[in-house]
């Protein structure tokens, strides 16, 4: 494939058989409204790359059909711990943030520690922080809830409660990583 | 997980990875999306690469970055080296995943040793094409 400006991607996903029309339709909606709105931003006058790759991950981080921001999966706990990272291919600067709870967009806190800190990964309570500092949108833990991935973890406890064990942690199928 | 790779009329290239992880993954469990060269890397001139899959694999075979070796100092092409990392090395070692790549001249490719890969890419003309398993 020749003259790509951007691509996307939303995971793995779930196995063919479990795919409906309805979500088919939500996901490929998805990715074409990343790559709209990272196209746009990338095309602005000034605009480098982060730019158009920030801008598209923040609408698939938006979307509730995909395992980043909104859409996360739940830990062994219930939680929702969150990760992210961005790099620029020019001067290699890189930024990360890891097991953060309540910044929306993981990935603009990951592009703020690349930009505004002399770090490359900060993590947990830390990035927090950093990410308040920074003026990035913060929120209640309970916004990244989901019911279908609630769901998903109940099915684990229900799993673990029948066997008496913690649910093997290797995953069965490219489901676990939503 | 989600990501996206890009790139400018210079041949500038970035690359971004964000994600919730795994289901029940353990409390403080990080996987390899906020790992620079494991779940994203870029490189003028070489390639720009996000990745999506069971992490611990992507972390010790350092996906990423691996791929963009192969790119860089054996000459490969963005597709030769993706399929190389993702369908040989990661499936021999039995980890799921897939790997987004674009360059600095507008080549981009995916790989995968799953089923589905929910994927999308625009050209500089604006068209707009978006796959899910096929």
């Amino acid at each position: 494939m020749e003259d790509v400006i951007l691509g996307v991607h939303g995971g793995t996903g779930l196995d063919k058989k479990d795919m409906t029309p309805e979500l088919d339709k939500k996901l490929r909606a998805g990715l074409k409204a990343a790559l709209e709105a990272g196209a746009k931003r990338l095309t602005e006058a000034g605009s480098t790359p982060l730019d158009g790759v920030e801008a598209a991950i923040r609408v698939l981080e938006d979307d509730p059909h995909f395992n980043a921001g909104r859409g996360a999966v739940f830990t062994h706990e219930g939680r929702n711990e969150l990760d992210a990272s961005i790099m620029e291919g020019t001067t290699k600067k890189a930024g990360a943030v890891a097991g953060v709870t309540v910044i929306k967009n993981p990935i603009s806190a990951a592009r703020a520690v690349m930009a505004k800190s002399k770090h490359v990964m900060m993590i947990g309570r830390g990035a927090e922080v950093f990410s308040t500092q920074q003026g990035l949108e913060i929120v209640d833990p309970a916004y990244f809830w989901t019911e279908g991935r609630w769901k998903d973890i109940q099915r684990v406890w229900e799993e673990e409660k029948a066997k008496g064990k913690r649910a093997d942690i290797e995953p069965k199928s490219s489901t676990y990583f939503g | 997980t989600v990501g996206a790779v890009a790139r400018n009329e210079k041949g500038q290239i970035a690359a971004g990875t964000s994600t919730g992880g795994m289901t029940n993954k353990m409390f403080g469990r990080v996987g390899d999306s906020p790992i620079i060269g494991a779940g994203t890397y870029a490189e003028d001139g070489a390639a720009a690469v996000s990745c999506t899959g069971h992490g611990e694999y992507f972390i010790r075979y350092g996906v990423s970055k691996e791929i963009v070796s192969l790119v860089k100092y054996k000459g490969l092409s963005i597709q030769e080296a993706a399929q190389e990392v993702i369908n040989r090395q990661l499936k021999d070692a039995g980890g799921e995943g897939a790997a987004i790549v674009l360059n600095s001249k507008g080549q981009w490719t995916t790989s995968r040793n799953t089923e589905g890969l929910y994927r999308g890419w625009i050209n500089s003309k604006g068209e707009i094409t978006v796959r899910l398993y096929e």
